[in-house]
This record gives structure tokens, sequence and C-alpha cells, in this order.
């Protein structure tokens, strides 16, 4: 502040009052083994506003009468430390009342991503004021969710939906059966492709090592999913059979320097699939967690 | 994958515009010193993918 180098920064500090809650959700045996999250939806049910309290929130502040819900993942480290990532957040309105439905796809990607034994999935709910600043009304404090009770049973409790695809149907292979010969029925698979640098006219007196190497390319198709869900998620494009994890490719070339050839060795990214999937286009990417 | 994205990729690796031009005679002697193959080989245990074929 009385540094000479930084002008001073005047700020002010307002009030957000945001209500918070925590949700927990058990996650043991909720994504069946070999399928794939589609996506996943937490549903929480917003109770009705009494009359009265409307009534009392117009004459007090007619212009706003919404307020924004945000969805955080909140992990807990090893170290005890917590980190929140920012999921889902909408504008409600106080004069609506039911069901809402986030999309916490995200949040359940990072949880996948995380060791054994994993902690339960934790979502934190905030209700904050639509804006901040002098005019921002209070219509947040009227927006309430049924929140979670110790048995689970309770009515409107909030509900986590898992979309998934069953894999041994919508998935890939692994390779390719050598002796089958690829049709429009196989199913998606890795297929051995040897490149052969030898037969490579710019390759001659170039490249020393390898003389060739096994590609491998993805062939085959992959099955659509049902109707319901394609209707769900109209950008998503269909399945295709692609690479999903590649490898790179050593190799040893001769490299002339002052009238001298000498021996180097350069690696060549994404050369060699590893691995083949069955993938929509426009699928999200999951993020990757941050240690 | 094609032969034009081998060759474009290590044109890029190599930071070249163009396939350098080298004939017979500058590679005969040449001998690939043992750290440079060690380099190599460590490089394909890394990428574990299946062995290359080699000579």
């Amino acid at each position: 502040r009385f540094s000479q180098n930084f002008r001073e920064v005047a700020g002010r500090f307002l009030v957000s009052e945001a209500s918070t809650h925590l949700l927990v959700f058990r996650m043991e045996q909720r994504l069946p083994p070999n399928s794939e999250l589609v996506q996943a939806v937490l549903r929480l049910f917003q109770e009705p506003v009494p009359k009265a309290a409307l009534r009392r929130h117009e004459l007090l502040s007619p212009r706003s009468d919404r307020a924004r819900v945000t969805i955080q993942w909140l992990h807990v480290r090893e170290d005890g430390s917590n980190r929140t990532s920012l999921i889902d957040s909408r504008l409600v309105s106080i004069h609506e009342s039911g069901w809402k439905a986030f999309d916490v796809t995200e949040a359940v990607n990072f949880w996948q991503q995380l060791s054994r034994p994993r902690q339960p999935l934790l979502l934190q709910v905030w209700v904050q004021r639509e804006h901040l600043g002098p005019l921002a009304s209070s219509a947040h404090k009227l927006v309430h969710f049924t929140t979670q009770g110790p048995s689970g049973a309770r009515q409107g409790e909030p509900q986590l939906e898992l979309h998934t695809l069953d894999l041994r149907d919508y998935g890939a292979q692994d390779n390719c059966d050598p002796e089958a010969p690829v049709t429009q029925g196989t199913r998606c698979c890795r297929q051995e492709m040897y490149i052969d640098l030898q037969g490579m006219k710019w390759a001659e007196n170039w490249v020393l090592e390898p003389p060739g190497f096994l590609a491998y390319e993805c062939v085959g198709t992959c099955q659509q999913p049902p109707e319901t869900l394609t209707f769900k998620w109209p950008f998503l494009g269909p399945r295709q059979c692609v690479a999903s994890e590649t490898t790179s490719l050593p190799l040893i070339v001769s490299v002339k320097e002052g009238g001298k050839a000498r021996a180097q060795v350069v690696s060549l990214p994404n050369m060699r699939v590893q691995k083949c999937s069955c993938a929509s286009d426009g699928a999200p990417v999951p993020r990757k967690l941050e240690p | 994958m094609t032969e034009e994205q081998i060759l474009g990729s290590l044109l890029q690796q190599l930071h070249l515009r163009e396939v350098p031009v080298l004939d017979k005679g500058d590679v005969e002697e040449l001998v690939i010193p043992a750290p440079v193959r060690a380099q190599y080989v460590a490089l394909l245990k890394r990428s574990h993918g299946a062995p290359s074929r080699g000579k």
C-alpha cells in the first residue's frame, strides 16, 4: 500500500452471501466395468417459494427474480488440502419449482481419474446472487433445494443419473484377427500395417534404422448408440473407429555436417497406433485431472 | 499412415525444408556409434511399441 511503485488499487468488497451445501454420492459399483460414461446428470429438487415470501420479494426487488446455481467438484487431496473445479452453472427463477438438471459429466470424469480407493463423489452446490453489486436482489435467499437425508429415501432427494454405454457392444476389439478378412461387419480393431522405409526413395542413404516398422491402423465399424441417446445429444456425430492411443517412432538418420556424415537419433511422434476405440465426433474430451 | 506423413514428420523434427542430398559414398563408411545406438534402443523400449523389424 505504501510502496512508491504501485498506484494504490482501490476495490470494493461485495458481499455475495452464497448459500452452499455439499452432496456426497457413493460411487462404488455405480459405473459398470468396461463401460463408457456418456453423461452424468445431477437432478436437484427446487422447493416452491411460499407466496407471501414471493410478494415480499417483489415489493423489495421487482427487478430480479433469479439466482445463480453453481456446481463444483470438490477434490480432497491426500495431503488434506481441497481443490474445487467448476462443473456447471446456471440461473434459476424463484417463480419455478421442481427438478433442475445439471451436467456433472466432467466431475465424474475427474473422479474416475482418482487413484483407488476412491473417495465418494463430492459436489458443492452454490446458490448466489444473479450478479453482485449494490442493486443486486436477494432472490438467491428464496432458492432452496431438497438436501440429502441420512437414509437417502427422502422425497425430492438429489439424484445422480449416470448414462453409460456397454463397451462389449459399443466398444472396439483389441487386435484384428489376422486370419479373418476385414469386412463391413468387422468390429473396430487394430490391424497390422508394415511400413517399408527401404522402399521409399527419399529414405535412401538418409534413414539408417529401422528398415521398416509396424505402424498398425484402425479398421472396422462401430455400433451406433440407441436412438434415445443420439436424440438427447444431437451434437454427437456417429461413433467411428479411431486411433485413441499412439506412440512415437525412433529413427537413426545420417546427418551431413562439414562435408562428413554422422549418425543421429530422431523420434517421430504419433507414428504407431497403440489402441483403437469407438468415439463420437463432437464428444467432449475429458479434462485431465491436475496433480 | 502415409509416406508423406512420415517424411513430413521427419523433416519437421530435423527442422529441414527438404530431403538432404546424401549419396552412397557419404554413408558407406559411416558406423553408428554405440551411444547413438543405445539412445535409439532406449527410445524404442520407451515407446513400448512392438519392436520394429531390424535389418
